[in-house]
């Protein structure tokens, strides 16, 4: 159920949203 | 990814576009074809690269004239790819850009749509990307689906 909280829906977005984040930005400084 | 409605994407925007603090009126589709608003955003989006000097080329009284609207939406277009090019170091390739004709002069949603959706690509590729995916993350779980969409789309077009 999409509307359902706590869904299998609300999980996939929730990853991929997650995943868009840890993604790293063109311009981010490098680490160290 | 299952097909959506034509004006679904529009729709689902405009609702992400409520979540900017802007000075031009960004309520309704008719409200963003002047690409003011949109304008607006992409210098909060990347304030180095859409300068005020850059917003300042936007038409701010474009009124009943549509040609002045659609001279704005090219700018505004022109300098997405360019933000996309210069600043994101990626290529947009077999995209389907906006026909912007449409957006001015008929306020066509499926057409807003896919400007719209190279804005929110601005957006969560742009380098302080997290405040939009966090502020996405709280709204409506359907509007989320929708983005979710426009953003995949966009990734499978972009070349680095």
């Amino acid at each position: 159920d999409p509307g359902k909280p706590g869904s299998a829906n609300e999980g996939v977005l929730a990853n991929f949203f997650n995943s868009l984040l840890s993604k790293k930005s063109v311009n981010s400084p490098s680490p160290g | 990814m299952p097909r959506m409605a034509d004006d679904e994407l529009c729709e689902s925007l405009l609702i992400w576009v409520q979540t900017f603090n802007l000075d031009a009126p960004h309520e309704t589709i008719q409200d963003l074809t002047d690409g003011v608003a949109l304008g607006e955003i992409l210098c909060q989006i990347g304030s180095s690269f859409f300068t005020s000097s850059w917003f300042g080329r936007l038409k701010k009284d474009a009124g009943e004239s549509w040609r002045i609207r659609v001279s704005n939406l090219k700018k505004v277009q022109e300098g997405i790819l360019d933000f996309y090019n210069e600043e994101l170091g990626q290529e947009l390739t077999d995209f389907q850009l906006p026909d912007l004709s449409q957006v001015g002069e008929h306020a066509n949603p499926v057409e807003l749509g896919r400007l719209l959706q190279l804005v929110l690509g601005c957006a969560v590729n742009c380098d302080h990307k997290e405040e939009y995916i966090s502020t996405i993350m709280g709204l409506e779980e359907s509007v989320q689906h929708v983005v979710m969409g426009a953003i995949q789309e966009l990734m499978t077009k972009e070349i680095p």
